[in-house]
């Protein structure tokens, strides 16, 4: 793949949305560029799963919103448990 | 609300803290007080008191500290990740970790120790996050929040207090009356101070005692004279009266009632779903047709089940009958050699009811130290 500039979603990069969804909603960690899988349905579900706990609207997508309540300030524990 | 996993609680109602060190955000005077509001929080609308410790190991363990810390869950810098906490029990748990690249005030325009420390003392006590946005332990940081009137949500209440129950001077019921009938007194009450009277069950629920004749019951909690005398059916309107044995089982906030070859169990006035169940599910021989009593030993995690002249035991963490049983109760229990109505522990102390008696034995000294009449916890 050519190198990519630092792959974001609006302001965030993907490195910080892919830990995110690890650390909170325990998406597995695969080693694959979360560029290559983010419309993958693990990912998606994800998404979906942390929209619908937030309160927000379930698109499945790194949408402008999400993205917003993303790179909120927040407590360090998941919010689903494993 | 939600709980971790196995819905870990602290056991004892005396949770000790420890400020183990300052941020340079704040003068200590106003860490300390930002704590304390934080813990009261709790504390207002449980059975929990909070003891400061200045030194030792306390259950919860409050310390500042950046990026990696040693426990595997490194800090983020500023912003993004705020705190974490781990849930009751011993060392690391219950602990509070505070990031210290945020930066800390009294009042907002920093991040809100008081705030940040509540909802983290929220997971220290046993909740997880709560998906309600108005509630303190939804996980995202709410800046917005009125901290000269901050109160926590219902679902906060509810979620810890299904944990500890209410505050032990709260007139709040422990179950909520479901029917208006409630406040009336139920016609035919059985005679409360009656020298006879026996009981066919008793309990202990969330605190209180419960004391069950026919379709009443009476409740006791220990920080009221009066005893209250309720209609069954005002709590469990589905549940069958004139139970035969009834238990609470503490370390899952449930009260098991058995009649006949069946038991259900509720939380608080919920009848759990998949009830009634067969006794014989519990591992009792078919000779077994009905349950005289029974009690939970918080000590052992075993449940005493009394029939007859014998009686089981039941592992509570297997989930099965104890072999090498049913044991002669006279054997075990000297003293109580008569047919046994209810029994419940209270105080250290095992009460066997036995028609208008109730035997006090003290399970150290294997003896029974008194004689009481069955209704001398109603006052009379």
């Amino acid at each position: 793949y050519p190198l990519n500039p630092a792959a974001t979603a609006g302001t965030m990069s993907m490195d910080r949305i892919q830990k995110y969804l690890e650390d909170f909603y325990h998406l597995e960690k695969d080693g694959k560029q979360f560029v290559r899988r983010r419309d993958s349905s693990p990912v998606v579900t994800k998404i979906q799963e942390m929209q619908r706990f937030l309160g927000m609207k379930v698109t499945g997508k790194l949408d402008d919103d999400t993205m917003e309540m993303m790179k909120k300030p927040r407590c360090g524990i998941p919010d689903v448990s494993s | 609300f939600s709980f971790f996993p196995y819905m870990p609680k602290w056991r004892n109602n005396e949770v000790t803290y420890r400020i183990v060190n300052y941020t340079p955000d704040m003068n200590e005077p106003d860490v300390d007080a930002a704590i304390e509001r934080a813990l009261k929080v709790w504390s207002d609308v449980t059975p929990l008191t909070f003891t400061r410790l200045s030194e030792g190991e306390a259950d919860i363990m409050i310390s500042f500290s950046v990026k990696d810390h040693g426990d595997f869950l490194p800090f983020d810098g500023p912003g993004g990740v705020l705190a974490h906490a781990y849930p009751p029990g011993p060392k690391i748990n219950g602990d509070v970790h505070l990031d210290d690249d945020e930066k800390w005030t009294e009042d907002t325009t920093g991040i809100n120790l008081f705030l940040t420390a509540a909802h983290e003392f929220g997971h220290s006590l046993g909740l997880l996050h709560s998906s309600d946005t108005a509630a303190l332990m939804y996980p995202v940081y709410n800046s917005n929040t009125d901290l000269t009137r901050f109160r926590l949500s219902q679902d906060d209440i509810d979620g810890i207090q299904s944990l500890y129950g209410y505050p032990s001077d709260s007139p709040d019921d422990p179950v909520p009356p479901t029917t208006s009938t409630e406040q009336e007194k139920p016609e035919g009450d059985p005679e409360t101070c009656d020298p006879n009277i026996s009981f066919d069950a008793v309990s202990t629920l969330r605190g209180e005692m419960l004391f069950f004749k026919d379709r009443h019951f009476w409740r006791k909690s220990i920080n009221t004279i009066e005893p209250q005398l309720h209609l069954l059916s005002a709590y469990w309107p589905s549940l069958p009266s004139g139970f035969d044995a009834a238990y609470e089982l503490t370390t899952k906030d449930m009260v098991f009632f058995f009649k006949e070859s069946k038991f259900w169990s509720v939380r608080g006035s919920d009848i759990q779903p998949g009830y009634p169940k067969d006794i014989h599910t519990l591992g009792f021989p078919r000779t077994v047709k009905k349950i005289d009593a029974a009690f939970f030993d918080k000590g052992k995690q075993k449940t005493y089940f009394f029939v007859n002249d014998v009686y089981w035991r039941y592992d509570e963490k297997r989930q099965s009958m104890e072999h090498g049983y049913p044991r002669n109760i006279v054997t075990d229990f000297p003293g109580v050699d008569k047919n046994i109505d209810a029994v419940f522990e209270a105080f250290g102390f095992f009460y066997f009811f036995s028609g208008s008696f109730q035997f006090e034995f003290d399970p150290n000294a294997k003896m029974v130290t008194r004689t009481l009449k069955s209704n001398s916890w109603l006052n009379c």
